[in-house]
């Protein structure tokens, strides 16, 4: 588990008497240095280690048995805090149709995602699916979802090149009410935080679709921008929840507990493949630990 | 070497490793720059936050001074476009295909990328756009055979340059890098001296993964320069710095947008100039 991880860090402070500001520097130095060099954001990680810190050099840990222990204790309890202790899941009693609306930077795996979680939803839920190809701007975008509906053998909105992202999002969502399906699933093009007409575009298409999850797909690779990137998405669009891709990688992910601490939104599922049956519940515990190395 | 006082003071130090371990250089990097600035400078001269600022700029230019050989000319010159999914290869090779067709330069582009949906497609879009000839294979056949063709078509054919497109794919996985190893091979079996280039293409917003990147991909194939796209973003692209420190692999050129014209030559200036505003 977590705490197994801790065997340097817990060798720099064993066998003290009390957690001191002295025998901790260099285990807090050890944490903040595996938490930069996995991509965690600089000054995530400095209230990271000021909120571990504060809580060794506390009452919890006066006169304690196994300061080290203890200390070790308290960054795995830190860590738990911010990534959460259980696995967050998509609410499927919800009155249908379930919308899902797909955002992120480009070539993050948004469209690849779209697939997977059609392929999950009709596989391991019975549901009906609409994928709906709203990317008007990538060469081939449509045609990529197109095919991946085929490989799932879900229903593809016939989104045709030209056509305004509004008009796609209103008669996509008009076609799964005709057709009673359960779930519509919005593949969206990848785009800069910072583009400001490329984001009024998005935010126009969550007006009209209504989502029930608008999800920010972000690649586990993502280094220090990934605060930008979450910060941004969740200013101007609102993020109810993430998804992390490419954690076949070896990628240590940091960028998850950035997402976490900035949004405070759920990470729901992790891509683990460039199939479609790479898709995984999202284990915050095993992420820690990846993060911590 | 413990010097007492001659250093940065602690606030001014912390500083500048926000700054730079913020652009993705990565704490190594970071501190053995800091380090470095400590040890070039005078006691008076650490007080002053414009000379550090200069001599920071000064070694990191040092570090990412090296500009790659331009492409040599052969008929035709072949270059391998390879990297992690979502990199950014394909839209580069179409940029680069605009850029050589508007000198004048017959290009023909392989459709290497046999495996993941509309990949074919998205490549001969780009080869509308750029006006230039696109060479796939069957669907689902074995890239290495239809970069052979490519290659045997682009000497029979007598092209300039023939860029090839390869599916993305993670360091890690084994059989993957050994895939691209063999396509490799055989591009050198259908004209020995070939691939002329081998460029990595790397996503600036890419964190420290972006090292064991090049290392991998390196162990495969000869990589012999970097594309760094994406650099449109708010991501400063420091991993280039990282690289060039451990590995010393020279940065080619910058993606800049989604546009046929948005690629750039590398510029070091530039690029030092920008992580500092
Ligand atoms: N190994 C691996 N590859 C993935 C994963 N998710 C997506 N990919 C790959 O990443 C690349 C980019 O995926 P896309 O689905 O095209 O990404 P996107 O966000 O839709 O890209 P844009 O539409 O251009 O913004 C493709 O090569 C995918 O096969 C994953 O979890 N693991
Ligand atoms: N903003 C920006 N986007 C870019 C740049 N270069 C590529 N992209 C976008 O990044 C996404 C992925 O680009 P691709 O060319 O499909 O990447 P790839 O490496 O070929 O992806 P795979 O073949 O799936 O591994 C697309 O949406 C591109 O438009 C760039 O310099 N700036
Ligand atoms: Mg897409
Ligand atoms: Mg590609």
């Amino acid at each position: 588990n977590l705490e197994d991880r801790f065997g340097d860090i817990l060798k720099k402070v064993r066998g003290q008497g009390t957690l001191s500001e002295a025998n901790i520097k260099d285990a807090l130095r050890e944490v903040r240095l595996s938490l930069l060099e996995a991509d965690v954001h600089f000054s995530v990680v400095k209230s990271f280690i000021a909120e571990v810190k504060e809580r060794a050099l506390g009452n919890e840990v006066l006169a304690s048995l196994s300061p080290g222990q203890d200390f070790v204790r308290i960054v795995a309890d830190e860590l738990t805090k911010v990534m959460g202790s259980a696995a967050a899941e998509i609410d499927l009693r919800a009155k249908p149709p379930l919308k899902i609306l797909l955002m992120g930077l480009q070539g993050a795996g948004k469209t690849t995602t779209a697939g997977k979680l059609a392929r999950l939803l009709k596989e391991k839920h019975q549901k009906e699916v609409l994928l709906v190809p709203a990317d008007l701007q990538r060469p081939a975008a449509i045609h990529q979802l197109q095919t991946l509906a085929r490989q799932v053998g879900v229903d593809a909105f016939d989104t045709q090149v030209g056509m305004p992202v509004s008009k796609v999002c209103q008669q996509a969502l008009a076609q799964v009410d005709r057709r009673g399906q359960d779930v519509a699933i919005f593949d969206t093009a990848g785009r800069l935080a910072i583009d400001l007409e490329l984001m009024e575009e998005l935010r126009e298409a969550k007006q009209l679709i209504e989502p029930t999850y608008t999800l920010l797909v972000v690649d586990a690779m993502t280094g220090q921008d990934a605060v930008n990137v979450a910060a941004e998405f969740k200013a101007q669009v609102g993020i109810d929840g993430v998804i992390l891709t490419k954690l076949d990688g070896d990628a240590r992910g940091g960028a998850a507990l950035s997402v976490r601490q900035v949004t405070g939104a759920p990470i729901y599922f992790t891509g683990t493949g460039e199939k479609l049956d790479g898709l995984e519940l999202f284990h915050p515990e095993r992420v820690a630990q990846r993060i911590l190395g | 070497l413990l010097r007492s006082g001659n250093g940065l003071d602690a606030d001014t130090r912390e500083e500048l490793e926000a700054l730079l371990i913020t652009s993705d250089l990565g704490l190594q990097t970071t501190q053995s720059l800091l380090d470095a600035v400590e040890k070039n400078l005078s006691k008076e001269e650490l007080k002053n936050p414009r000379l550090i600022k200069e001599r920071l700029k000064t070694q990191m230019l040092e570090l990412i001074r090296t500009t790659p050989a331009p492409w040599p000319e052969a008929t035709p010159t072949v270059v391998m476009v390879v990297g992690v999914n979502g990199a950014g290869k394909t839209t580069t090779i179409g940029k680069l295909a605009a850029r050589y067709a508007q000198r004048g330069k017959k290009v023909l582009l392989a459709a290497g990328d046999t495996f993941r949906a509309a990949a074919v497609e998205q490549l001969e879009i780009w080869g509308e756009r750029a006006h230039v000839d696109v060479m796939k294979g069957d669907e689902g056949s074995d890239p290495a055979s239809v970069i052979f063709s490519a290659v045997e078509k682009a000497k029979n054919e007598r092209y300039d340059l023939l860029l090839c497109d390869t599916a993305g794919r993670l360091q890690n996985k084994v059989n993957l890098m050994n895939e691209l190893s063999k396509v490799h091979r055989v591009i050198g079996k259908a004209m020995p001296s070939a691939p002329h280039e081998v460029l990595l293409v790397l996503d600036a917003t890419t964190g420290q993964n972006a090292v064991s990147q090049a290392q991998k991909f390196s162990e495969a194939v000869p990589v012999q320069s970097l594309a760094l796209t994406k650099l449109d973003g708010s991501a400063k692209g420091g991993i280039i710095l990282a690289i060039s420190d451990q590995l010393d692999l020279p940065v080619r050129l910058v993606g800049l947008g989604e546009g046929i014209d948005d690629l750039r030559d590398f510029d070091p200036h530039n690029f030092v100039h920008s992580l500092f505003e």
